[in-house]
């Protein structure tokens, strides 16, 4: 059964998450199709930084996460704002999309320059997040969840965000099971997606710099 | 532009809420 604090608390995630999204005519951008790998290059520049800057916002509404020591704050989202990336381009990959706007997007990354032994794990990411058919609920907070890991380095007071982590691990195991009666090991699963993309962020500044290279 | 900013700044920025800076 899922309290009404925790009700609250879910809300309060799924609305932050719905309201910071990337702006619109940054997303336009990605689909128009005529480019150059210069300029491929500047707009998923963009994007990312779109998406950074999303993400802060996003986790600004995660109760308690404002208390947290300031260099805290700082370190949870530097190591987490990849993971929570892929998480958010994901979905643009398991949702539903107007026909021919995935194959799109998944064209401008491929020939974005980075190279094929990052593009392949990170195309699996999707296809597995995918397969998992998450809701919005499932998505917000498992976004919440991995900024608020807390062994990640730089991290001093591990105690505060554990406290704050613990709350949004108990609703979704809480929802997992109301909402996949089917499927006993669907949290489990969700937080296998979590390992994998912790694998992600770690070939992230290599990817990158082999892009950057290119 | 925030696309030449590392990104420690660009959090930073954002934490602020100074974006448009």
């Amino acid at each position: 059964e899922i309290t009404k604090e925790q009700q609250a608390l879910m809300k309060l995630i799924v609305d932050a998450y719905n309201r910071h999204q990337i702006p619109q005519d940054v997303a336009k951008k990605l689909l128009q199709e005529q480019y150059s790998a210069e300029e491929n290059f500047l707009l998923l520049t963009e994007m990312a930084t779109s998406q950074v800057q999303v993400l802060v916002e996003f986790t600004k509404n995660i109760p308690g996460f404002l208390a947290l020591d300031h260099e805290d704050q700082i370190a949870l989202l530097k190591s987490s704002a990849v993971e929570a990336m892929f998480l958010r381009s994901a979905q643009v990959f398991s949702k539903k999309m107007p026909s021919g706007h995935t194959e799109v997007l998944e064209e401008r990354i491929r020939k974005s320059g980075i190279s094929e032994e990052f593009i392949t794990p990170m195309f699996n990411f999707y296809k597995s997040i995918g397969e998992l058919q998450m809701t919005q609920e499932e998505q917000a907070l498992l976004t919440a969840i991995t900024i608020l890991t807390p062994d990640r380095p730089y991290v001093k007071d591990h105690q505060a965000v554990e406290k704050l982590q613990e709350p949004m691990l108990d609703v979704l195991r809480k929802l997992c099971v109301l909402q996949h009666p089917q499927e006993p090991q669907y949290f489990a699963r969700l937080l296998g997606r979590l390992t994998e993309l912790r694998t992600l962020n770690h070939y992230h500044s290599e990817m990158l710099s082999s892009w950057r290279m290119n | 532009p925030a696309s030449n900013l590392g990104l420690e700044d660009i959090i930073r920025k954002a934490l602020m809420g100074n974006l448009e800076e």
